[in-house]
């Protein structure tokens, strides 16, 4: 079904926030939008890599769900 | 299996552990059990030894706390992160921190955490370990509701915790080697000649493990010692401990490791004082007391405290008499009489078994009173008499308990 803007957007923000935590995301404000995404999108790849998902860099339903698991609040990686 | 950057690991092998807090979600005495099978789980892979101390400069420091607690990583709410621990180090290092948003059980259930597991994993972090990405290892960062009564540590987790810190000591020197954890380990004695079985990978020698524990209803099934404690009906036998409750109708299997894994396995007696709310248990010639679940500091003591002569060097069985406060001490064929309210040995004792408690066989493995009845367990027989007549009025099977 389609996602209403404002989920998408708390949706982005979640995933956001759950990429800070646990896989070392740094948000730089770059001048441009489209680089920022590029960064997330390559974090969102490695935290596919990690739990076995299909890795394709964008936030699905299935990424989505496993941000949402409870766990532990140690990263799963570090710089 | 993965190591935090450098792999810090604790450069010796007593390290200990103290609760700073406890969570209001379970009683106190189950939030130190699940800790300390937590902590079990560790010890039982590794030579590490973990001892519990009453003061905060403990190497692990346990806590519960919402929030902002006082590091740079609050928790969130219910739901989300659980808990966090850190790499082993001084100050902070080492330390488990609890989200008390979570409901903590002391069982998996739906609406809960199940403490001993996310305290386990937790402290693989404490040891050492960081997150596994193999599903089904403890150390997998998300929670995965499961039972755990008979809960073991994953393979990739063994060879975690042991590239830190190697195998047991006891073991032989190659590194203890779990089966897939659904199924049943083939107990091989070290040395002995091996036949290969499909499921076995080749090894030059497989570990000796301990005795496997009998099956309930093993006709010729014996026991070290019975008590009660806290309305619940423990037995022992080696290392193993097989647990009635009034509340669940199976037998629980456990270890005496998972309720005290500082107590040696191999008890000699067990008896429940229940007005003091304290269980004894005697190996050879020392005994300790527990209150409640916990250890009392001070022990063990030698059993010549207690009022037996020098030449006594081990008890064979004990049984407390609540309406008459008396504890009946069993060794050969003699039977001494303790006065609890005056915690002396009384007068005129050691008496003869077979003349006061006529028809049953000794020397007795294990005592047992409950109901009215004291229950002597002699090899696989067990006698039921009346304790104020104290006559005979039947001979059962030892694993008559067990639903057989």
């Amino acid at each position: 079904l389609p996602v209403a803007p404002e989920k998408e957007k708390e949706d982005m923000q979640f995933a956001k926030k759950y990429l800070e935590n646990f896989y070392d995301f740094k948000e730089e404000k770059a001048l441009f939008k489209a680089k920022d995404l590029d960064k997330m999108s390559d974090k969102i790849r490695e935290m596919q890599s990690f739990f076995g998902l299909e890795v394709t860099g964008e936030l699905n339903h299935q990424t989505l769900d496993m941000m949402k698991q409870p766990r532990c609040g140690i990263p799963d990686v570090r710089s | 299996y993965s190591t935090f950057p450098r792999s810090p690991k604790w450069e010796k092998e007593d390290v200990t552990y103290g609760i700073l807090n406890y969570t209001p979600d379970m009683p106190q005495a189950d939030v130190e059990e699940a800790i300390a099978r937590a902590f079990q789980l560790w010890s039982s892979v590794t030579p590490l030894r973990f001892i519990r101390v009453y003061d905060h400069k403990a190497d692990i420091m346990i806590s519960f706390a919402a929030g902002v607690h006082g590091d740079f990583y609050p928790f969130d709410g219910p739901g989300g992160t659980l808990a966090h621990a850190y790499a082993p180090g001084s100050q902070i290092g080492g330390d488990a921190h609890f989200d008390e948003d979570e409901n903590w059980t002391k069982f998996t259930t739906s609406s809960g955490y199940n403490l001993f597991l996310v305290a386990a994993h937790e402290l693989g972090h404490s040891l050492g370990l960081s997150h596994s990405n193999v599903f089904g290892a403890l150390m997998y960062p998300t929670y995965v509701a499961m039972d755990t009564r008979d809960y073991q540590l994953h393979q990739d987790d063994i060879d975690g915790i042991q590239a830190l810190y190697g195998p047991p000591r006891e073991s032989s020197a190659f590194p203890t080697k779990a089966f897939p954890q659904q199924e049943p380990t083939e107990m091989i004695p070290a040395g002995a000649p091996t036949e290969m079985s499909p499921r076995e990978e080749p090894t030059e020698m497989t570990p000796s493990k301990p005795p496997q524990r009998p099956d309930d209803c093993d006709p010729h099934l014996t026991f070290d010692a019975i008590t009660t404690l806290r309305g619940e009906t423990l037995f022992f036998k080696d290392s193993y401990i097989w647990r009635k409750s009034p509340y669940f109708s199976e037998i629980e299997h456990d270890t005496i490791s998972s309720f005290w894994p500082s107590l040696i396995a191999g008890f000699d007696a067990a008896y429940e004082v229940d007005n003091e709310d304290r269980v004894l248990f005697f190996k050879d010639d020392q005994y300790w007391a527990v209150s409640g679940y916990s250890i009392e500091s001070g022990f063990p003591k030698p059993i010549q405290n207690l009022g037996f002569p020098t030449k006594v060097r081990k008890i064979d069985a004990a049984v407390h008499d609540q309406n008459t406060k008396r504890t009946y001490f069993f060794v050969g064929s003699n039977y001494w009489s303790f006065n609890e309210k005056t915690k002396s040995m009384e007068r005129h004792y050691p008496r003869k078994i077979a003349a006061d408690f006529q028809g049953i066989g000794y020397p007795i493995d294990a005592a047992l009173q409950k109901n009215g009845y004291f229950y002597f367990f002699h090899g696989s027989n067990q006698y039921e008499v009346d304790i104020k007549k104290k006559k005979l009025i039947r001979i059962m099977k030892s694993n008559s308990w067990f639903n057989c």
